[in-house]
């Protein structure tokens, strides 16, 4: 049945009051599991994005995703799955 | 599959593994339960054994704890990273971590497990009906005394089955106070608190003390988590108090009100709206099972894994029947070997297009026509790594005619054979393993033994044979002793079977006559031997061996075993080698 009035949408305290961005999600993700290193994320935008490019490509080999080098919705997905705190690239 | 640089491995195969503490989200003894069985997953297909020892250094350290936990790889709350796990080696290596932000159960939902009532501490049934009503979690209904209980069937009105559920009231974990309940109230640091309570903590557990006044006595306990308390928010492990406030309205089970996600949450005060506590109710949680036998993995030196369906992969996936996948077990044994079989060679890169090329774990482990676990060549799988193994029937169980002893160890039965013996899982339907050699496992002991038993308590292992009996604890060994020690006269024949009876007494059976032990002082008890057919009538009186099988007890003679309930009832006769080993 529909509700009978508007819900009201609450703050909780304690609460991660806004998710990452995307792109600083996958930042973090990639480097955290070795996928790159921390002078790349911190490189210029141009070589940046390709070594982005790069690192997302090989996260998606490794985890067989379709390789697409882009952050497309499966990668995020990806990204925000519960898993094991290892790293996949590195020692 | 992939292992870590180097190939780091462990340098012997008899592990130790130590629980350093506990998630409150469990009961202890489910725990210990999952972690035995992770390791299992391993051993099963290595010559590994993992012993759980209680104190010192063991090889693998697990522990629990959340965000930052002392080892500089802070987990980072509810859900994200699970748990992680050091490679091969001395000190923290090889240790195994999990994230206590977690909801823990066994993958399908909270596992409530009882003490004491009359359901000898079997899990809650939810929804369960009392009084006509139905409750879908533990209650204080009918009771005066606040102790939250539950039934163990879908209906205490009809079965009257029930059990207390986990409660400060009930127990502590951990602490000083050996299981002791809170004491409310009780003062710390000159407040009164009338109810755990995380202050003074840094790591979150909520503690309580276990008498009146910890700043006097110092006694303190952690609590058990109740069934329904919260994950996350700002007062995670507090329960759930119905009805609360939320909004002006009364709310007597979790909601989403107030969300856009549409996470069940409730308050853990009467009021949110004056108090703002709260948390989420609990979900299906991540199975302690599943995520400890991936970290064990990286504690014997695999790496991640790329096939998805392999317990190597990285991201976590509710299983229900587990099987450990072909690429799993290509790894550890590429480390470890196989067992009996030839030592790890390094497999030749598989062909890459995809995983219907690989060999599926049918022609891996399902045994062939003679009973051996092995795949020949007639079977047309691709074996890149193996030589195909020629069937010995000296090492084929369902050769023999009859068995030295037979009893079941770590939940598999073992049976005993002029030096080998072979194992059979009920559990994990792999069908016989083995021939093992038993001077490999049990150094020291003879060729031929008598009858064996493994002590339910602490798991060590006793031996007979002739006038000698030795007693294990993983691969140390005490004796040969005379078993005139244990206060069996010297006319006593050869020992032929062992019954665990509980409460730390075992029956050791000799011709017509049993003797009870008590397994910790090892003495028999006075008022023994007594005649097998005062109590166990409808049994052979001379059987060759007795033992104890998924709660029931099973006298041999010749190749036929008469199976006997806790009751006392023959409730079965069959063939040793079609029901026990399963021989075709």
């Amino acid at each position: 049945p529909l509700q009978s009035k508007q819900q009201s949408v609450v703050t909780f305290p304690g609460e991660l009051v806004t998710s990452l961005p995307d792109l600083e999600l996958a930042e973090s993700y990639l480097l955290r599991f070795g996928y790159v290193t921390a002078a790349e994320v911190g490189a210029k935008t141009g070589s940046k994005h390709e070594s982005l490019a790069t690192a997302l490509r090989k996260m998606q080999k490794h985890l067989g995703l379709e390789e697409t080098g882009e952050l497309d919705a499966d990668t995020l997905e990806a990204m925000r799955a519960p898993r094991c705190g290892v790293p996949d690239v590195g020692t | 599959f992939l292992t870590f640089e180097g190939d780091l491995k462990w340098d012997h195969m008899d592990l130790t593994y130590r629980v350093m503490n506990y998630s409150p989200d469990l009961d202890q003894a489910i725990i210990d339960d999952a972690f035995k069985r992770a390791f299992k997953v391993w051993s099963d297909v290595t010559p590994l054994t993992f012993t759980q020892i209680y104190s010192g250094e063991a090889d693998i350290m697990i522990m629990f704890g959340s965000g930052e936990h002392g080892d500089g790889y802070p987990f980072d709350g509810k859900d994200g990273l699970l748990a992680h796990a050091f490679p091969p080696g001395l000190n923290i290596q090889g240790d195994a971590h999990f994230d206590d932000d977690e909801l823990w159960t066994l993958g399908a939902g909270i596992v409530v497990k009882t003490r004491y009532g009359n359901a000898n501490g079997t899990n809650c049934h939810f929804p369960f009906i009392f009084e006509g009503r139905s409750y879908s979690r533990c209650t204080t209904e009918g009771r005066r005394d606040g102790l939250p209980w539950c039934a163990t069937t879908a209906s205490y009105d009809q079965d009257k089955k029930y059990g207390f559920c986990p409660s400060e009231l009930l127990y502590t974990n951990g602490g000083n106070s050996d299981g002791s309940p809170c004491v409310f109230p009780f003062i710390f640091e000159g407040n009164s608190y009338d109810a755990c309570t995380t202050d003074g903590r840094s790591d979150g557990y909520r503690w309580c003390a276990t008498t009146a006044s910890f700043d006097q006595d110092k006694k303190y306990g952690f609590c058990p988590n109740r069934d329904t308390a919260v994950i996350g928010g700002n007062s995670q492990g507090d329960p759930c108090i119905f009805p609360f406030i939320f909004l002006g309205q009364s709310y007597n089970s979790c909601t989403s009100q107030g969300r856009h996600d549409g996470k069940l949450w409730c308050a853990t005060t009467s009021n949110y709206d004056t108090d703002k506590k709260w948390g989420f109710c609990p979900d299906r949680g991540y199975s302690i099972f599943l995520v400890a036998a991936h970290e064990f993995g990286h504690s014997l030196g695999l790496d991640h894994s790329s096939v998805r369906e392999a317990l190597m992969y990285p991201m976590y996936s509710y299983i229900q029947d587990f099987q450990l996948h072909p690429d799993d077990i290509q790894g550890i044994q590429f480390l470890y070997g196989r067992g009996s079989g030839p030592k790890p060679t390094i497999p030749t890169p598989l062909p890459t297009e995809g995983p219907q090329t690989m060999p599926t774990e049918e022609s891996q482990t399902m045994p062939t026509e003679a009973g051996s676990t092995s795949t020949t060549e007639e079977e047309g799988m691709p074996e890149p790594t193996t030589q195909p193994i020629p069937v010995d029937p000296s090492q084929d169980a369902c050769m023999e005619k009859s068995f030295d002893a037979i009893t079941e160890i770590n939940g598999e039965l073992h049976f005993f054979k002029d030096g080998k013996y072979w194992t059979y899982s009920s559990f994990w339907k792999s069908g016989i393993q083995g021939a093992f050699s038993v001077a490999n496992t049990w150094p020291g002991l003879p060729a031929v033994i008598d009858a064996s038993f493994q002590d339910v308590l602490t798991k060590r292992v006793f031996f007979f044979a002739g006038q000698q009996f030795w007693v294990f604890s993983g691969k140390s060994v005490l004796g040969p002793r005379n078993i005139e020690k244990l206060g069996i006269g010297r006319g006593a024949g050869r020992i032929t079977g062992a019954l665990q009876r509980g409460r730390g007494k075992v029956l050791l059976f000799s011709g017509e006559n049993y003797w009870r032990l008590d397994v910790k002082v090892q003495r028999v008890d006075k008022g023994y031997p007594r005649a097998t057919d005062d109590i166990f009538t409808g049994v052979p009186l001379d059987a060759r061996n007795v033992f104890l099988y998924q709660d029931k007890y099973h006298f041999c003679q010749g190749s036929f075993y008469w199976r006997m309930t806790p009751q006392l009832q023959v409730d079965r006769v069959g063939y040793i080698k079609y029901d026990l080993l399963q021989c075709p």
